[in-house]
């Protein structure tokens, strides 16, 4: 669980289609490099309403279908499904992939799969990582002869407009996708695609944040470049990139610290005085759809009798540190000024950051050194723009994730990534390369 | 051989954003260690 769960298949952008059974049953999946299971939803999810928006898989119409039937529950950070093993034939390309173990998801809690583009997910990580030790479907292609050489190779394309938005080679890799000699690292531990990164750099220069050394890994199923929250906080400083929290602190503090201190001063509890002021109380009146959360809000009273959200975090935050300030002889304005530089240390919800849309031409280069060579990302390259016109909104392609030992801490190569470097996974010598795209 | 599956992108949209933020609430709400980094726990069933 510890391993699965650090998917956040929000912003999933990459989609492809295969077929499951005799004769085919369409599915579009995620090709993710980053777990080794393929789901994809049952004909028998009757309770989940996910499962009424997307393709089911019918055993009784397949031919090649064997039953299991062994119970199967994968839990990702935004998401958990749950079902049971089948057997069937897999069609991917015009390739058929034979006795394939598969989970049949019985539900899918929650809106994220209810909202998602994509029926299920195509694991191509290692067995190590596959719920229930099952043999992920790549490693079935190699054993069945399927493809000459044990490589698989993506192709994300950024500029995507309409239906060519990249290309997965089982295989090989496809020339006309790339620039140069990829730079292969080896894989240091099976499981994920992971390998040891070097340095990070801001406009050239050095971070030292990595340069002994970091776990990484590549993987087609996150969109963004996701990593430790010491470094991704110095990287969206630098963007001029704030959290949702941060800046819902800044508020707090620039309206209500003056108040916040004098409740202090007066000895008022500092867990009350959020409460007190109206920003653990949830009135309704914040984040995007009052109607929406009005909903979410009563199910989720019910169940746990209230709820925090950003601000409310935030206001506690900020309390706490007001109140150890005080203790410190602090003047209320030195205290103000400090709380604020603090505010831009919280973590946000989804570790994300928001950037300004017409800032792009300031902000620098970052760069990561890989098998000794530097790999950079402009600026247009890291900032994901989401809608369009006025309502558009900018977010830094660097989130912050905290992955705790033995795993952690770990970066995170996602789509941000592997849009703009072509990336070859491969099996036979366990090594990742990396080529401009 | 080499097979190609082509791949199709999907426009980021607010819309998804918003469900997203919704699902975030239910979760803060429902699991303790989901408050910080939401990598784990009980997640709110249909």
């Amino acid at each position: 669980t510890d391993i699965i769960a650090l998917k956040n298949f929000m912003d999933a952008q990459y989609y492809g289609e295969i077929g499951i059974g005799t004769p085919s049953q369409k599915f579009t999946v995620i090709f993710d490099t980053g777990s080794s299971n393929l789901w994809v939803p049952s004909s028998h999810c009757y309770f989940s309403v996910a499962c009424f928006f997307h393709s089911k898989y019918k055993s009784k119409q397949s031919s090649t279908y064997r039953k299991n039937g062994t119970s199967a529950e994968i839990h990702y950070g935004t998401g958990a499904i749950s079902g049971f093993y089948s057997q069937d034939n897999v069609e991917v390309g015009d390739l058929v992939v034979k006795h394939q173990d598969f989970i049949e998801a019985t539900k899918e809690p929650g809106i994220t799969f209810l909202a998602a583009k994509f029926d299920g997910i195509l694991g191509l990580g290692f067995q190590e990582i596959s719920v229930g030790k099952a043999i992920p479907l790549w490693y079935n292609m190699v054993d069945q002869g399927l493809v000459n050489e044990p490589i698989f190779s993506f192709w994300l394309n950024r500029d995507a407009d309409g239906e060519e938005g990249g290309e997965l080679v089982f295989g090989g890799v496809d020339s006309d996708h790339f620039k140069g000699k990829h730079t292969y690292v080896p894989v240091t531990q099976k499981g994920y695609w992971q390998f040891d990164m070097g340095d990070v750099l801001i406009d050239g220069q050095t971070t030292g944040y990595c340069s002994a050394g970091c776990a990484a890994i590549a993987d087609s199923g996150t969109s963004l470049f996701v990593g430790p929250t010491t470094i991704i906080a110095q990287i969206n400083h630098a963007i001029g990139a704030s959290g949702v929290v941060s800046q819902e602190c800044k508020t707090i503090v620039s309206q209500y610290g003056q108040t916040i201190l004098e409740m202090l001063i007066a000895e008022t509890q500092p867990q009350k005085i959020c409460s007190q002021i109206g920003f653990c109380t949830f009135d309704g009146t914040r984040g995007i759809s009052m109607g929406i959360e009005s909903i979410v809000d009563q199910s989720v009273d019910k169940s746990s009798g209230g709820m925090h959200d950003a601000m409310c975090t935030a206001c506690e935050m900020a309390v706490v540190w007001m109140q150890n300030q005080l203790t410190r002889n602090q003047t209320q304005e030195q205290i103000l000024d400090y709380v604020n530089q603090l505010c831009d240390r919280l973590p946000s919800p989804n570790g994300e950051s928001a950037v300004d849309c017409s800032s792009l031409s300031s902000m620098p280069n970052i760069s990561f050194s890989i098998g000794g060579k530097l790999f950079d990302l402009a600026p247009k390259e890291y900032v994901l723009k989401i809608g369009d016109g006025v309502a558009a909104q900018c977010i830094s392609g660097f989130a912050a994730l905290d992955i705790p030992p033995p795993r952690g801490p770990l970066w995170i190569l996602g789509d941000v990534f592997m849009g703009r470097y072509h990336t070859v996974f491969d099996y036979g010598n366990l090594r990742v390369g990396f080529a401009e795209a | 051989r080499l097979v190609r599956i082509g791949l199709k992108k999907k426009k980021l949209d607010l819309s998804n954003r918003l469900s997203e933020q919704i699902e975030y609430k239910e979760r803060q709400a429902l699991g303790a260690p989901l408050r910080k980094y939401h990598v784990r726990g009980n997640l709110g069933e249909d």
